[in-house]
């Protein structure tokens, strides 16, 4: 029996509209521990890892491992079911071909379930290496977001450089070209509005517009997004969902001319 | 400029 439910369904809903323009379909690994996924985009240019911890959902029991495969638009409809303040309930049987959704409202006056049908996905994990990365920036999402917005419309690449000085965001194309440098910030009323550099080398990496775009559809998880980078390595980039988990997504560069 | 995939980087488990 598998069964997680979560006050805050609001996050499953912003969780699914972080990955489903980037992935069509996911496995959800639950386990004791909590609730992981792992997938790739369909070009195999990025990566998704999602974790759920048990101890940030209000109730939680997975008496076995259980690898749920979830067409992620079939998942988003039934999510779109759930009003934001709705407690978000899913549950399986063991070696279930279905999960249900359970939405409550706050006052318990509606109560709607929905079953989906699961699919047998038989996707490959990664092994992500542990990195120490050389560059680290934390910065306010929304930022990140209009960053990638803007610079979309000058080229398909965006290059993120980042010195001891801080980091800068560029872009080249046909109409010409577009730099936004953001400092780091030496003093902020809010930390969720601060930009901090961590170097410990200077890192320049290229990367695909459309993908940065598709990870901004975070950006309600978290006020803050972070972005690590090494030399000739994958870009992650970081949003913290509360105290329940992390969303992850993995950027391999554009090298070369 | 050439874009690399992520199994480039992360090998299977």
């Amino acid at each position: 029996m598998f069964e997680a439910r979560l006050v805050q369904g609001a996050l499953l809903k912003k969780v699914m509209e972080a990955i489903k323009e980037l992935l069509n379909e996911a496995s959800f690994d639950c386990a004791h521990s909590g609730i992981l996924l792992q997938a790739m985009d369909n070009s195999h240019v990025s990566l998704v890892s999602l974790n759920l911890r048990r101890e940030g959902f209000d109730k939680y029991r997975c008496d076995r491992n259980l690898v749920m495969g979830m067409n992620l638009s079939s998942m988003s409809k039934i999510l779109k079911c759930a009003s934001n303040d709705d407690i978000i309930t899913m549950k399986a049987q063991d070696n279930a071909d279905t999960v249900t959704f359970v939405f409550e409202s706050p006052k318990q006056e509606k109560i709607s379930d929905y079953e989906m049908k699961l699919t047998n996905l038989d996707q490959d994990h990664l092994g992500i290496p542990e990195t120490e990365y050389s560059c680290v920036i934390k910065l306010p999402s929304a930022e990140f977001a209009r960053i990638c917005r803007d610079l979309s419309q000058f080229g398909e690449s965006i290059v993120i450089s980042c010195t001891k000085e801080g980091v800068k965001f560029s872009a080249a194309g046909d109409i010409g070209t577009a730099n936004i440098k953001l400092a780091q910030t030496a003093t902020v009323d809010k930390e969720e509005d601060a930009v901090m550099v961590d170097m410990q080398e200077p890192v320049t990496l290229t990367f695909a517009c459309k993908y940065l775009n598709m990870f901004t559809k975070a950006t309600p998880l978290s006020p803050q997004v972070c972005l690590s980078m090494s030399p000739d390595v994958p870009l992650v980039v970081e949003y913290k969902i509360e105290d329940i988990g992390h969303i992850r997504y993995y950027l391999a560069p554009r090298i070369g001319d | 400029m050439a874009q690399k995939t992520i199994l480039s980087f992360f090998g299977s488990l």
